[in-house]
């Protein structure tokens, strides 16, 4: 059971980060085709760096404790760099 | 800076709510949401007025999930709220997520702090990297009473706008300003802070050197955005760099020019009786480390070192201060005498031999 538990909670952390990314950092999950998987990978851990640069967070580019607890603050529903020079 | 620059065109903005959180009274909503815009007003040439109806430029509301904006909302958490930068239509305006619980204090979210963070983005400024800037993505409570811009937000905001002119200063201001060459001037306030005198009236604050002719006025909210104008108290206690401010039956701690958390407090903490409303006046008298309160046409004494009211009081302010009229509009402490304010009327009163000894002119303020 715990084993489960833990593979969910990961699996629903990834799916929150994508969201979040998508919402804040312009990340564009759709538009990757499936077979460049490690390219899309890639691109997540650039945007988690992103995030993580932006928000004075240790510049990990993982979904590590503490871009995940900030990824969870209430927070403004604008983008954080997508639409700002 | 948002993308493409986008900046209002004209120094007056038009506000409006459109609905109000059943979380919170409406008016302190209202209040809310103006000193959110005086935040911004304050180190800028831009001022707000509220409309009642018809559309302003910047449209304020509290709105649940999909809200017609393409943007919905997420439930409590989340997402709070959002803006959108200058322009027409729904340019400027401002959505609160309604699932949020809305406060006026550090429970819920505050709408003080959320909205000075939104009225900034419906200015045309993006989201600040710098944790300490109100323009940071998340939410976290500060005091309101302590809360200042950071450097960040005020260098961004005045390269879109530039700094407040001096046409925030009273000569033009919207009609309500005090002429300091009037001969019936009068105060609400005076009191020492450090080697200067700050007098009070209204909104206003002009603060001057003793022996200097020489004096600078702003307004109380430029110097302390959360503080309420109509100062109708105020003394220092120089060797603490405290100064207590007063109005109505609250009092706020100023210390080395920074209000205090946990203020204000209710003046009854002080000993006063339920009787007491409001301080006319008040004055610290360093010689006994004591501090007079007066109200009406009486005056209280309180010991600073105890913290506790002395007994014996009140008593009659004619009785105890010869030459002095019942009541006190504001009152100082310089150099060994008090200085009492009734009306246009200054009276230097004597501390060791408790008697008047000048009246000045009432041409304290330079250019009078």
């Amino acid at each position: 059971v715990p084993l489960t538990n833990s593979i969910n909670s990961e699996e629903n952390n990834e799916t929150y980060a994508q969201r979040y990314l998508e919402n804040f950092y312009g990340f564009v999950m759709d538009r990757i085709p499936k077979a460049k998987m490690g390219v899309n990978g890639n691109f997540m851990e650039d945007k988690i760096q992103e995030m993580q640069k932006f928000l004075g967070l240790k510049v990990t580019g993982k979904l590590d404790a503490s871009t995940l607890d900030m990824m969870h603050m209430p927070r403004c529903g604008l983008p954080d760099v997508h639409h700002f020079s | 800076r948002m993308q493409g620059r986008p900046v209002w065109k004209k120094h007056l903005i038009t506000y409006r709510i459109n609905n109000y959180t059943p979380d919170m009274q409406p008016e302190d909503v209202d209040y809310a949401i103006q000193k959110a815009f005086q935040v911004w007003s304050n180190v800028t040439p831009l001022k707000f007025r509220k409309v009642n109806s018809g559309e302003a430029d910047i449209m304020i509301l509290f709105a649940s999930r999909a809200h017609g904006d393409f943007s919905p909302f997420d439930g409590r958490g989340g997402i709070i709220a959002h803006a959108f930068g200058p322009g027409p239509g729904i340019g400027g305006d401002t959505h609160f997520d309604e699932a949020e619980i809305w406060t006026k204090t550090y429970k819920g979210t505050n709408l003080f702090l959320v909205a000075v963070h939104e009225l900034g983005h419906s200015l045309g400024l993006g989201h600040s990297s710098d944790p300490k800037a109100i323009m940071f993505p998340t939410y976290s409570y500060v005091n309101p009473n302590t809360f200042h811009l950071s450097a960040d937000d005020i260098q961004g905001i005045q390269s879109l706008y530039g700094g407040p002119g001096k046409h925030q200063l009273p000569s033009n201001t919207d009609g309500t300003e005090s002429d300091n060459c009037d001969s019936n001037l009068s105060f609400d306030a005076v009191t020492t802070v450090g080697d200067k005198i700050f007098f009070f009236k209204d909104r206003f604050l002009w603060w001057r050197h003793p022996e200097s002719p020489k004096n600078s006025v702003t307004l109380i909210s430029s110097l302390w955005p959360t503080l309420p104008s109509g100062i109708q108290a105020a003394y220092e206690i120089g060797a603490r760099n405290q100064v207590f401010l007063f109005k109505d039956d609250k009092y706020w701690l100023i210390s080395n020019m920074r209000p205090q958390p946990h203020y204000p407090k209710n003046i009854h903490s002080l000993g006063f009786p339920d009787s007491v409303k409001k301080i006319d006046a008040a004055v610290f008298n360093p010689l006994l480390y004591k501090t007079y309160f007066f109200v009406d046409n009486q005056f209280w004494r309180y010991d600073e070192k105890t913290q506790f009211m002395d007994p014996g009081y009140p008593k009659l302010i004619t009785k105890y201060f010869p030459g002095i009229r019942p009541t006190i509009d504001a009152v100082y402490y310089y150099n060994r005498h008090y200085y009492f304010f009734q009306g246009p009327d200054i009276f230097e009163y004597d501390v060791i031999s408790h008697r008047i000894t000048k009246r000045p002119k009432q041409n304290i303020m330079s250019g009078c």
